[in-house]
């Protein structure tokens, strides 16, 4: 565990709990699609399979089983608690997100380390979670207000896996120079998605004007 | 074969 890894863990770990501070103190998910917060569920419960099968550490299953709680926390609250439900912008969370889903499939089963159950699906959760952030950036387009809360969460989100290929050009030098492809290429597109979102952020932030992106 | 190099990252 490096200093990289351990700060993108923590930047990971803020992004949510920022959402989570979002949705319970507001009672609402105004302004965040579902459909992310659906498909980071699916990536994390494709990633962490191993996680009653390999222990790594106790730092990594915890870890885990935070994720995995948490993200689920969120739909259940985006589809099932009566408040909260109600402020869902369905009619501006549109983006067909089963497209992300089959084509991270398809191409898990052609790039992957191993053809074996377990690997199909950790390469698919590396390609599902590197688009995943389509809906939300979409919805953040069309809805005119972007709350703080909500421009916070998608920051840390992005800024996340920027630690992490800071961790892995790290590894890669201290480790042996073993080359991790997949989420490697996966990364670079995950944050590379954001470079619009964090340019305009930090625009606004630097104009002290509301966050907007334009349509 | 080689030990299928486990995924510890998150």
């Amino acid at each position: 565990m490096n200093a990289f890894r351990f700060l993108g863990d923590m930047t990971h770990l803020f992004s949510v709990l920022v959402l989570l501070l979002k949705i319970y103190a507001t009672k609402s998910c105004s302004g965040v699609s579902r459909k992310t917060q659906e498909l980071y569920m699916v990536v994390f419960v494709a990633r962490y399979m191993d996680l009653f099968t390999d222990y790594i550490s106790l730092y990594n299953s915890v870890m885990k089983v935070v994720f995995i709680t948490s993200s689920a926390a969120i739909v259940w609250c985006m589809r099932r608690h009566p408040q909260v439900r109600r402020t869902y912008d369905r009619d501006q969370d549109t983006f067909r997100h089963v497209v992300l889903v089959a084509a991270s499939f398809v191409l898990a089963l052609i790039f992957n380390e191993r053809f074996t159950f377990r690997e199909i699906c950790w390469a698919f959760s590396i390609y599902l979670e590197a688009v995943a952030i389509l809906p939300q950036l979409v919805l953040l387009q069309r809805s005119r207000n972007v709350d703080n809360l909500t421009g916070q969460y998608v920051l840390f989100l992005g800024a996340y896996r920027a630690f992490y290929i800071l961790n892995w050009i790290y590894r890669y030098f201290t480790e042996g120079h073993t080359s991790r492809w997949i989420p490697w290429i996966a990364g670079l597109v995950q944050t590379a998605l954001y470079a619009d979102f964090f340019y305009y952020y930090f625009l606004s932030w630097k104009n002290n004007v509301k966050l907007e992106l334009p349509a | 074969i080689d030990k299928v190099r486990a995924h510890d990252e998150l």
